[in-house]
């Protein structure tokens, strides 16, 4: 996983 | 609420609450700069906004409606011309200065001990002037801003199979939402409608000069990282890598 598809997967707070 | 039947009014507030906050950088600076701290700052304070920046996408309606590949493309292809949106604005009011953040604000001559970056610099402050002369508003910055990470990507790829179809015409409707919601927020501003139109006009245009600048900062940040000037890791590598592997 990179770092930009883990920030974009990640459910908003 | 889904943007297609969203009011221009509504998009922007939508844009203007998924601003992302004001960042530091949190470093004691020693002056005068060495070609490698400033480059360390630099890269620092562009790696803390990236996270930020990849938030604030999230938050641009509909944005997440697109397929995963393009959300990635679109990232990858506008991040630096972002960060240098963002960078004009907040300079906007400071002629001569780059503002970088509240707690790293640089002189045109301060950009002298880097190599080759005064000419980014000036460039900058060029287009920076550019948006003073026109007395750019919130609302049309946070509009242009959303119309470089919707157009980034779209001469550069085509849509083979038919999900990537259907991704890229959700992008074409994304971005009819943005200039409608730019053209609202123009039309707030007491012009004449031939005014409004030529506003328009030169708002886009600034587009392709940050476009261009972009590209040479770039350049500049891949040979100051093969240069070993500075170490570049962790998410900015990874949006650096996107640009220059190929």
């Amino acid at each position: 996983h990179t770092k930009l598809l883990q920030l974009l997967t990640t459910k908003p707070e | 609420t889904h943007h297609s039947t969203m009011s221009p009014e509504e998009f922007i507030s939508r844009i203007m609450e998924a601003e992302p906050p004001e960042i530091y950088l949190m470093e004691d600076l020693k002056k005068p700069f060495t070609e490698a701290s400033m480059m360390m700052s630099l890269t620092n304070l562009a790696d803390k906004e990236l996270v930020l920046m990849i938030s604030w996408a999230k938050k641009i309606p509909g944005f997440l409606e697109l397929s995963l590949t393009d959300q990635i493309h679109l990232l990858k292809c506008c991040w630096l011309e972002i960060l240098m949106l963002g960078l004009m604005w907040r300079s906007v009011d400071h002629p001569g200065k780059l503002i970088f953040s509240p707690d790293f604000k640089l002189n045109r001559e301060e950009g002298q001990c880097v190599e080759g970056i005064m000419e980014i610099f000036d460039m900058l402050l060029a287009a920076t002037s550019r948006f003073r002369e026109l007395k750019l508003q919130r609302e049309e910055y946070v509009c242009l801003k959303a119309m470089i990470l919707l157009n980034s990507n779209l001469c550069t790829s085509s849509p083979q199979t038919a999900e990537e179809l259907e991704s890229r015409n959700k992008l074409l409707r994304l971005l009819d939402s943005v200039i409608d919601a730019l053209v609202w927020a123009i039309s707030k501003l007491g012009l004449s409608t031939q005014q409004q139109t030529l506003r328009l006009g030169h708002l886009t245009m600034l587009l392709s000069h940050i476009r261009h600048v972009s590209n040479k900062g770039m350049d500049h940040l891949s040979t100051m990282k093969r240069k070993n000037v500075v170490l570049v890791y962790d998410l900015l590598l990874e949006m650096l890598d996107a640009n220059t592997s190929s």
